[in-house]
């Protein structure tokens, strides 16, 4: 069982806290610095066990995305890394005598996409690199660092989003609504993209359970309590639900528009 | 009296909302968009009752800092207006028969400089803006949205931000200590730069008082209770403390600065 996560966004934004929070470990990653000439693509694979299933989950990060001073360029990394995911699957595919079955998908399953809780709207950046990605991969955008904003803030941040995205022509990932075991959930939380998220590495007893929240002065945010955030929903969503309807979608959409244009160029 | 301040930061960081905190004032900006092409400085005077005295603040954003997918030149209009102020002074002191007494002094006294709180560090565009502006006016820093930021988190960000400016050799403003009367205040002030803050329009009913705050479901960040953020702090020395002071650094250091290369070229 493969699953191949890309993260995008900005230096700080909570990617790896939210992929510790997500698959309920500790990655270990060194947090980046934010003076990187470039945008760099960094891929880490581990071996999860998820209920019964050994999941080979790899985590790629676009380290240095969105902290250049000029970000004209910040999408071709990321795009020339789903591409050559692409292009290893089709050599494989191309050959004679092929090894399907033992061959190790790399190909990026989805790109949780972290937009930056201003309240106001998406930013140029966010805008053209969807734009660029969502022909090549499953984009699911998600609201970072959720507890930044207040419920009455989050509707309208909500719905300026997804009015932003649809006004320039940017396909998301919907949860598949065809299948009537998951439509009903599905459609439901299709209307609560993009979801707002909070993650937390640390631990806090409320009552006498301890959740993964992060702990203020004034309160303590409950990653996993549905009235503070969205993140149980994202984990249902992307875990629990959907990682075979996203692992199809990129074989039979995005993959095969790579192959068609790749073979007939 | 005139008292003149420009606020630098993203869009969305917070600081129409700041201002109107501080001057506990509903100052009516419109929210500006994200895909304006450039950075375009607006300024805006109003005339406030600050106990007995009458303020003319004026009140200069940079619109659209940060928004632009190249920022190279970011900095140029910030630094064309503080400039064009220095100069509009420099002319009515050079002429034979000058009114500096009805003057209306629009120097910019300080820069409220808003730092993103990713609870990593300064970006880029941070530092290069910032030495671009410190031998120009008085930069205050302040980290935007600090009820993002957990207490043990903002410790070490604060520490990282102060050894990054210093690294860099960007000047900002310290409380001055040679006046007995405000030495230890502000001594002790300087030790909490920058100011971690949070502002906000709304009140909210905390006992039988109505105060400013931000409602989360999770608990109320009280803007002016000193353990949840350092607002009073910043309202304390801007405003009470240190406004002469601001007015002066202006006028004998970075006004006679501008003078000096001005008059030799
Ligand atoms: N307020 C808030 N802070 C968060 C959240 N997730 C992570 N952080 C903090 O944001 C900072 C950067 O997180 P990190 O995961 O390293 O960001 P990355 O650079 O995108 O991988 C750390 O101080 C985290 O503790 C969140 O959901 N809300
Ligand atoms: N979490 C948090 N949000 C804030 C704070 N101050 C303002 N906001 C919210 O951030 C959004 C943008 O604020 P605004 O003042 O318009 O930002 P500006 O574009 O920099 O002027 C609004 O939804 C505000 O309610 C703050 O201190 N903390």
């Amino acid at each position: 069982f493969c699953f191949n996560i890309l993260c995008v966004g900005e230096t700080g934004i909570g990617k790896s806290t939210m992929m510790d929070t997500l698959f309920n470990t500790n990655f270990d990653s060194t947090p980046s610095s934010h003076d990187l000439p470039g945008v760099k693509l960094k891929a880490h694979t581990y071996e999860l066990r998820e209920k019964n299933v050994l999941l080979k989950l790899t985590v790629v990060d676009s380290v240095g995305f969105g902290d250049q001073i000029n970000k004209e360029d910040s999408w071709k990394p990321i795009v020339d890394y789903i591409d050559a995911q692409f292009d290893a699957f089709l050599q494989e595919e191309l050959k004679i005598k092929r090894m399907l079955h033992s061959y190790h998908d790399s190909r990026v399953h989805t790109c949780l996409y972290f937009i930056a809780p201003t309240g106001h709207s998406l930013k140029a950046l966010d805008l053209v690199t969807m734009k660029k990605l969502d022909s090549k991969v499953n984009i699911i955008p998600v609201i970072a660092k959720a507890d930044t904003i207040t419920k009455s803030e989050l509707n309208k941040f909500k719905a300026k989003i997804m009015s932003e995205l649809m006004a320039n022509g940017v396909q998301i990932y919907h949860f598949p609504v065809d299948d009537e075991t998951v439509a009903d959930t599905n459609n439901s939380m299709n209307t609560h993209l993009p979801f707002a998220v909070v993650g937390s590495n640390d631990e806090v007893k409320i009552g006498n359970k301890m959740v993964k929240a992060r702990q203020y002065p004034w309160g303590t945010v409950q990653v996993e309590n549905e009235n503070h955030c969205d993140f149980v929903k994202l984990r249902e969503m992307l875990i629990r639900t959907n990682m075979e309807d996203l692992r199809e979608t990129t074989h039979f959409r995005h993959y095969e528009l790579y192959r068609r244009h790749k073979l007939e160029e």
